[in-house]
């Protein structure tokens, strides 16, 4: 049990949990900006590789960033998702809440709207994502997220196209899809939403 | 991902994320963390909760709506994280994720589920200044 005020955060990110809990105490800032404030520390900091730019590539090596902030108060919410070349979603989604009446902007429109509110454009490549992304790449694509198509994704890399919807019935091995098995996706400490 | 509730000493309560999503995603993927109710939910009324973990199968059951739901008709923190945790893993059993739920006052809790536990971290009036306390659940 403990005392207002509080902030609590997932995994072992206390640099950014004490950031927002300063931010509330000795900055005096209204929550929205404390959160803001802390999540932005792990952005800056590349918490665990979950969180900022340079983790995380897609199957294109691009790293995008989400991030949404909810106003337990008014209902408000500001949100963006798939950002893309922007390095701070959760200032962005502050944008959002604060100067639109949407509650979220996605992909190449959300960075539009960032750059039209004063961010800058830039990759959010590092060296550390291309090397996930080439170790990925030279191990066949695996694991990946793909099901039902072919060549076999559990073998092979894209591009990909889809089975028919006859094959799939009629052939018990399709891709050895199990739709509740999702052991493989390596999810955990270090990849996770 | 980073996921945080914030109270202030009024009780002004607010939720949020941040994150890269999954490693190795099909472009244009998001998952959980930008969808309320699912990696975030707030209800000054009531309390926060947040998740993190495998977001396509978390967004599909709204865990974070779930637990402040939870704690709306009685339950503990604690006990409404496993109640929403658990809705998920009764379908997919080897999913992996955690929430950390908050009630309006301060009380708080965790729950986890395909880890072997789960860590947290809480700053709050009862620690000293400058000191933010790292707990862990049991999943």
């Amino acid at each position: 049990n403990g005392g207002l005020p509080l902030v609590a955060t997932t995994w072992r990110f206390t640099n950014a949990t004490l950031r927002a809990y300063q931010s509330l105490t000795v900055g005096e800032f209204d929550p929205i900006e404390a959160l803001v404030e802390g999540c932005s520390v792990c952005e800056r900091e590349q918490c665990d590789g979950t969180v900022g730019f340079g983790g995380s590539p897609d199957e294109n090596g691009e790293t995008t960033l989400d991030a949404m902030l909810m106003d337990g108060k008014t209902m408000d919410i500001g949100a963006v998702a798939a950002l893309r070349d922007v390095k701070h979603a959760a200032e962005v989604a502050k944008y959002v809440l604060r100067n639109t009446k949407h509650t979220l902007l996605v992909g190449s429109q959300a960075t539009e709207f960032a750059v039209m509110m004063g961010f800058k454009k830039e990759s959010l490549q590092t060296d550390a994502s291309r090397g996930m992304w080439s170790a990925w790449k030279n191990n066949h694509c695996q694991p990946n997220f793909w099901k039902n198509v072919i060549p076999s994704p559990s073998m092979s890399c894209g591009p990909y196209e889809p089975v028919s919807a006859n094959t799939i019935h009629h052939n018990a091995d399709s891709s050895l899809d199990n739709p509740t098995d999702r052991s493989s996706f390596e999810f955990g400490q270090y990849n996770h939403d | 991902t980073i996921s945080m509730i914030v109270i202030n000493e009024e009780g002004h309560v607010v939720a949020g994320t941040s994150t890269n999503g999954a490693r190795n995603k099909i472009p244009g993927r998001v998952g959980d963390s930008p969808i309320p109710g699912a990696g975030a939910y707030a209800d000054s009324e009531v309390g926060a909760a947040v998740a993190t973990g495998d977001g396509d199968v978390m967004m599909r059951f709204l865990p974070s709506l779930l637990a402040v739901e939870a704690m709306r008709a009685g339950l503990d923190p604690e006990a409404a994280g496993q109640q929403a945790i658990g809705r998920i893993a009764k379908y997919y059993p080897t999913f992996s994720g955690g929430i950390v739920v908050v009630t309006k006052d301060g009380r708080y809790g965790a729950a986890c589920h395909g880890m072997e536990e789960f860590p947290y971290s809480v700053a709050d009036r009862t620690v000293s200044d400058g000191d933010v306390r790292v707990l862990t659940v049991k999943c």
